[in-house]
Formats: structure tokens, sequence, C-alpha cells
């Protein structure tokens, strides 16, 4: 990119912090989750046990395929269903002071990225949105 | 960007073409527009009439926010509701001689954005994935 140095080069800046992102926890029920997916309007979320550390993702689609029986929808499993029942626990993961070029690298395959502290702590999310705002803000210098 | 010349100017090198395109038309049934939106797994999908005009966008979460109840999710609104009851009628659109600059523009917002040929058909739909192996590819030269 011509503005390399314009650009600063480490996650850190584009973090959403974790204190605004929305997310459940391993034990919730789906019925749970799929009221705080709705209600946010997000499409997947990250999954964060009590000591605030990050356990996978789970999105509205992951729920809906759990409940998705031959001959109906099978609603009532949404209360007997857990979160980390069928979360994806194999996710990216991201360290505060990685490259912008690795966050990029995953950002390709990944809506968003969860980021962690040097302690192994949830520190926030790298979205494609915020990559894509500094690309159209270079674009129109 | 320090390669503007090697990246293509218009939407059309990054198109993904209708025929690869998931959608659902405004008369189907909630229940057939959740069952598709599962099972190809996308979130949200454009929805186009008999003609192959572009008429909206439908989301699992736009499904998921018309049956829930004050008290609990009414499943059985999937059989009574139609696509064209609760999908998204106001959406960006781009023309296959659009400029990228534009497209960039429209993306930072939408995950995909829906692309017309000059005879008003759908031609297909730009997504912020195609953009970004763009810009992966060059930070990676
Ligand atoms: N409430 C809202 N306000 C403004 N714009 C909204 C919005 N909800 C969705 N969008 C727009 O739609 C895009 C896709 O959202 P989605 O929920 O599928 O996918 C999201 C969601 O799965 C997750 N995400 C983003 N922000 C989050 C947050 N605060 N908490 C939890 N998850 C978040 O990261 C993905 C990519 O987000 P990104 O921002 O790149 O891209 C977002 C954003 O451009
Ligand atoms: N079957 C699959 N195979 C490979 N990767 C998959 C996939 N389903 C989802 N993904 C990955 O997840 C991202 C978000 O998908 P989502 O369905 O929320 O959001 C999608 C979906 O709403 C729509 N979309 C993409 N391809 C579509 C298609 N062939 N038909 C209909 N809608 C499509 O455009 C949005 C952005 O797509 P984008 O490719 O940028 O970004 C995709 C892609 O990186």
């Amino acid at each position: 990119l011509k503005d390399k140095e314009a650009i600063p080069m480490t996650v850190k800046p584009f973090l959403i912090s974790a204190d605004k992102v929305a997310h459940v926890q391993p034990e919730n029920y789906l019925d749970h989750a799929l009221l705080v997916l709705t209600k946010t309007g997000y499409s997947a979320i990250p999954v964060l046990d009590t000591s605030y550390k990050l356990q996978g993702l789970i999105s509205i689609t992951m729920i809906m395929d759990a409940i998705l029986g031959l001959e109906r929808i099978e609603f009532e499993r949404l209360e007997t269903m857990k979160v980390e029942d069928v979360m994806n626990r194999n996710i990216p993961r991201l360290r505060l002071t990685d490259s912008l070029t690795k966050a990029i690298g995953l950002i390709v395959n990944h809506p968003f990225v969860c980021v962690e502290n040097d302690d192994g702590y949830f520190a926030g999310i790298f979205t494609r949105r915020e990559i894509l705002k500094q690309l159209n803000k270079q674009l129109h210098k």
C-alpha cells in the first residue's frame, strides 16, 4: 500500500474492545443465545467463559442447523441444548501485538477474529469493517 | 494503493455471478427462506422476483425478529408470513460498470452489494471477501 507508513502496523488501533463486544457463555441454553443474536443483530458472536477466556464462536446458522430435524424444526431443542454443544471451538486468534498483515490474512476468510492479550484473556475483536474503513480512507486521499 | 494500476478498476472482475448466488423469491414463505439460509450457511441473501429482478435482501436475523413474540418465539408465523413481508427493500445497488472505488465505499457498511447489468437485471454480487483477497495479495507482494 502506497501509504504503508501511514497505516498503523499492529492490530491494536483497529480493535473493538471487549466491553463493546456482545457474547454468551458456554453453559447458556440455545434459546438465550438465539435471543442475544437476534436482539443485537449480529450473525455470530464470541463465547467466553466466566474467567473471560475465549472458548469459541456461535452463530445463528449453527443454532438453526442444530434444531433442524428431518421432518420439522425441533424448536424444543433450544431449551435443552447448550451453547457449548454447538459452538465452533476451532477458531483463529490474534494477539494485540500481531501485525496488521497477519490480521488481514485471517480476515479474508473470517468476518471477525478474536484478539487476546498476553495473559490469554479476551481483549476484543478485529473486524472486516474496521480494515475496510481504512482502505476506503486511503482510496479517497 | 501502491499498485493502483495493477488493480482492475471496475466491479466486474470481482463479481460472483448470478448463477452462483443463493436467493429466494418474494412470495416464498419464511420457513422456506429459513431452510435455504440454514442449508447454504449464508446469513443473508438476495430476493429476486420471477423476472430475475432484484427486490431486496433477507437475513436470518430479519426472520427471527419477525417471529419473536413478547412471550415466546412464534414459530407458526414461519408458515404464514412471506419473504416480502420482512425483507429489506432499501438496499444499495451497483452496476457492472461502476468503479471499484464506489464499490469499496459501499462494502464498508455492507458485507455484500448486489450488482445489476444495464438492463436492470440481477448480474451477481460484490463481496467483502473478494476485495479483501485482493488487498491481501497486494500486501504479500
Ligand atoms: N449493530 C450494528 N451496527 C452497525 N453495523 C452493523 C451492525 N450489525 C451488523 N453491522 C454491519 O453488518 C456487518 C456484518 O455483521 P455480522 O453480524 O454478520 O458479522 C459481524 C459479527 O459477527 C461480529 N461483530 C461485529 N461487531 C460485534 C460486536 N460489537 N459484538 C459481537 N460481535 C460483533 O463481527 C462480524 C463483522 O462485523 P463488521 O463490523 O465487519 O460488519 C458488520 C457491519 O458492517
Ligand atoms: N459457503 C461458504 N463457503 C466459503 N466461505 C463462506 C461460506 N459461507 C460463508 N463464508 C465466509 O463467511 C463470510 C460471511 O458470510 P455471510 O453468510 O455472513 O455473508 C455473506 C452472504 O450474506 C453473502 N454471500 C456470499 N456469497 C454468497 C452466495 N454465493 N450466495 C448468496 N449470498 C452470498 O455475502 C456475504 C459476504 O460474503 P463473503 O464471501 O464476503 O464472506 C463470507 C465468507 O468469507
